[in-house]
């Protein structure tokens, strides 16, 4: 386990007192390693180790704990502390209904996540809608709109090949008229680097004026963390991320790179494919997580 | 450490960080590092071109040192292949184009959606097949994905289709009755068809990082399989992982798609790929 891994990495720095620069920096050359390995961004890394050896160094290590120990704990709380965030719910509106805009790369989990959104809302009293904007994908629709049969929430959509923006306003115009509370919607995954697509979505920004919008990311995704939320921030300012699949063993470091390159929160963590299967995000879990 | 001719700590330090953000992994990345100093060490590398030259011929080898690149056919009777990964990585979508291509070549091909589980998933290879001039198998919702398989296998015999795609469901590796799921559609595909499924390709993000590496194990574990298929390499990702995966599985990329359309398939080309992670 990680503090003994650092324990025999230390074994050679005997004395006891205070972390020493050369124990400090021994332990944090392990510590990289394990971040690198959880797929943490080589500079994000940096720039937080940077950070925990000014923290780290001249600390008195406590009398019952060895300095392995002592380091681990540093990280893991500077971990946890940057992880987290005071008020990381949904930012509701003070005016219905509340627009909540999902985003992100091809694949990683937008409309099973809209879903989810939906039926937690459901769940917690209020009356949501759905809006199917993804009018590219083959059947893209059709998923959204079983999902949404499924936990009996309205949905509305439009026809492959049509105006994502048009079918927004549509289902903004429903979602008031109908009374919901809250709008989600749906959107086609793209390429941060898609300069076309990287507009419609400034577009539908504009449109929906959204009270969220909610970069969808994989857990496994690698050091391509950093440049995908930076693509989608810089375009939208995302308001926060959802990190899905995070039932499998990816150690999700990406979490550390998305938010520590973009100072957005992680709100939500994916952790299967069925509709009940979102929590709110843990930082303590993200950081154990990473460092194990 | 060894300093020569403007190879220095810094570029050794900067040649780390390139592989690192390729997603060559910690492991990988050392170990070409270490080639790397070495060669210095030995004269053979003398100036920063040296150096990327000397790791380029490295990862080339080292991707080449795999099974076959190609895909294999049947002997007689309809070729099999068996498409697997995990959840939104690509598996459909480069079904769709395989069987694209695979139209130009002159060769019928039907479409087996043995995904039978995710909302929607049927549909989408129903398009596809439509788009792309394929036949197409589909099951009952939240039926049996083998069964699928065999009723797939059965259709092609009947027809004379010259190739079956088998489309699964995403499914994460670590969830073991998934996994035996899958252990299924395999055991039902290699009694139906001698030598079958000639092909079981495990389809990988290219903005994956080091968990393609646990992916990989734990399918290998389940069935056997012959490539990889590198999907989005048209993101910023370089799939880098896939270095340490030819070294540790002997695993060759077969396939790369580079689209979202039915177009976006290519044959993979080391050098392109080498390329890729220097520009
Ligand atoms: N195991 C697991 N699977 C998930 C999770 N979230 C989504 N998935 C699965 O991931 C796959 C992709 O999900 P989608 O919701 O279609 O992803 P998307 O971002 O909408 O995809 P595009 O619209 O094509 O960009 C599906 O198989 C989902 O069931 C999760 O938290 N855990
Ligand atoms: N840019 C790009 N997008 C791709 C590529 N291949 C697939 N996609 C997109 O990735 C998303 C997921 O593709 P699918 O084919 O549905 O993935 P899947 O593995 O079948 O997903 P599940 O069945 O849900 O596990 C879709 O939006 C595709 O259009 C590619 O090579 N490049
Ligand atoms: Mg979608
Ligand atoms: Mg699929």
């Amino acid at each position: 386990e990680l503090s003994e891994k650092l324990d025999a990495a230390l074994g050679k720095f005997r004395q006891r007192g205070v972390l020493t620069e050369p124990m400090v920096k021994e332990g944090l050359r392990e510590i990289r390693r394990i971040l690198l390995e959880a797929d943490v961004h080589f500079k994000v890394t940096r720039d937080f180790l940077n950070r925990v050896q000014e923290q780290a160094l001249g600390e008195d290590v406590l009398k019952s704990v060895s300095p392995g120990q002592q380091i681990v704990k540093i990280v893991h709380d500077e971990l946890a502390a940057l992880l987290g965030e005071e008020r990381a719910g949904i930012a509701w509106a003070s005016k219905p209904p509340t627009v909540i805009l999902v985003v992100g790369l091809q694949g990683s989990g937008k409309t099973t996540t809209a879903a989810k959104l939906a039926r937690r809302f459901v769940r917690d009293g209020r009356q949501p809608m759905l809006a199917a904007c993804d009018l590219q994908r083959p059947a893209a629709v059709d998923q959204l709109v079983t999902l949404a049969k499924r936990i009996k929430v309205p949905v509305h959509s439009g026809e492959t090949g049509g105006d994502p923006v048009a079918t927004a306003q549509e289902a903004l115009a429903q979602a008031e008229e109908q009374n919901r509370n809250v709008l989600i919607v749906d959107t086609a995954g793209r390429l941060q680097i898609d300069e076309p697509l990287m507009e419609e979505l400034r577009k539908l920004k504009s449109a929906l004026a959204p009270q969220e919008i909610l970069l969808v990311a994989d857990a496994m995704t690698g050091q391509e963390a950093v440049r995908i939320a930076q693509g989608f921030d810089d375009a939208l300012e995302i308001t926060g991320v959802a990190l899905t699949k995070m039932d499998g063993d990816a150690r999700g470091g990406a979490a550390l790179s998305i938010r520590g390159v973009t100072g957005r929160p992680i709100k939500f963590v994916g952790t299967g494919e069925g509709v009940d299967d979102l929590d709110l995000a843990d930082p303590e879990r993200l950081a154990g997580r990473i460092l194990q | 450490r060894v300093v020569v001719d403007g190879m220095d700590h810094e570029s050794l330090e900067s040649l780390e960080e390139k592989l690192l953000s390729a997603d060559f992994g910690v492991g990988a990345t050392l170990r070409l590092v270490d080639h790397v100093e070495e060669l210095t060490r030995r004269g053979k590398v003398r100036d920063q071109k040296g150096l990327r030259d000397g790791l380029a011929e490295e990862v080339e080898r080292l991707l080449g040192a795999t099974g076959s690149d190609e895909l294999a056919e049947a002997a007689e009777g309809p070729t099999v292949y068996l498409i697997v990964g995990v959840n939104g990585v690509g598996k459909t979508t480069s079904i769709a184009k395989l069987a694209w291509h695979l139209r130009q070549e002159g060769l019928t091909v039907l479409l087996a959606a043995a995904d039978t589980f995710r909302a929607g998933a049927t549909e989408q290879l129903r398009i596809w097949a439509d788009r792309v001039g394929a036949e197409f198998v589909g099951g009952q919702d939240r039926g049996d994905p083998a069964a699928v398989a065999f009723d797939a296998i059965d259709a092609a015999r009947a027809r004379g289709i010259d190739v079956v795609l088998v489309d699964t469901a995403g499914r994460l590796h670590t969830h073991r009755n998934l996994m035996e799921e899958l252990q299924k559609v395999d055991r039902v595909i290699r009694r139906k068809i001698e030598g079958g499924p000639h092909e079981t390709l495990i389809v990988l993000d290219a903005t994956v990082g080091q968990n393609a590496v646990s992916q990989v194990r734990s399918f290998r574990d389940a069935v056997e399989l012959t490539g990889i298929v590198l999907a989005k390499a048209d993101s910023t990702g370089r799939g880098g992982i896939v270095v340490a995966l030819a070294q540790e599985h002997g695993l060759p990329v077969k396939l790369v798609g580079t689209g979202e359309g039915m177009k976006d398939l290519e044959a993979f080309d080391p050098r392109a790929f080498v390329e890729g992670v220097f520009e």
